[in-house]
């Protein structure tokens, strides 16, 4: 899950 | 990072100190949905599952702190405080947490990208972001005086959301492979729930009037 790119938002 | 990215965080950081500066500084809670509250802090705590195991940048854990700390310690006021306790309209916040929260993790459960124990997490919190804001909004229709700091609350939050739906459309055209549907959807639903409340928000200050949302 850590791969996407959206898990840098908040 | 982009502008409406960073525009977008940092209204959301400024709805949180709206709202500890009404309860730190005027040690009123009065207008402010517990449920709601406890909902954010739900929302982050099974958000952030990687925190410490998942090193974005050191903005990106700051951030993260700061919304688990501030959406803790604000529940932590309203319930156990003692003078900001007694300003909390308990008799008026009357929404269920469970009819929320429960058909949130059936969905997430249903629906996600990956069937792991934090990707579903994750999931939920989207989901329960979306529709956190029902009990504040439940709320401030049963307040009949709906004060400047509360308005300006729940309007940041409406922003911060809007801002982030300019920040898709923005990667989307700028970066490869961005497509998330459970994101956007969840988030879209968000923004949507606020459009009754910006309508109000907008004519009242646009008529220097009070805010008030009809019943």
């Amino acid at each position: 899950s850590s791969d996407k790119d959206v898990k840098d938002e908040l | 990072m982009n502008i409406f990215r960073l525009a977008g965080d940092m209204t959301h950081l400024a709805s949180v100190l709206v709202l500890l500066l009404k309860i730190h500084t005027i040690k009123s809670c009065a207008g402010i949905s517990l449920k709601t509250q406890e909902l954010y802090a739900l929302v982050f705590a099974t958000r952030y599952l990687d925190i410490f195991t998942n090193y974005i940048s050191f903005y990106n854990t700051i951030m993260k702190l700061i919304f688990l700390g501030s959406s803790f310690s604000i529940v932590w006021y309203i319930k156990r405080h003692k003078i900001v306790h007694r300003s909390y309209d308990k008799d008026q916040d009357t929404f269920r947490h469970w009819f929320i929260v429960l058909p949130c993790l059936v969905l997430a459960l249903l629906i996600n990208e990956r069937f792991t124990f934090k990707e579903v997490m994750w999931t939920f919190s989207l989901y329960l972001e979306a529709v956190a804001i029902l009990p504040q909004l439940v709320l401030l229709q049963r307040t009949r005086n709906i004060d400047n700091l509360t308005g300006q609350y729940v309007f940041l939050l409406g922003a911060y959301r809007a801002l982030y739906i300019l920040n898709w459309i923005y990667r989307y055209f700028t970066e490869d492979h961005y497509i998330h549907w459970i994101t956007w959807i969840a988030g879209l639903v968000q923004t949507l729930l606020y459009a009754d409340f910006f309508y109000y928000y907008f004519q009242s200050w646009k008529n220097n009037a009070k805010l008030e949302l009809p019943a």
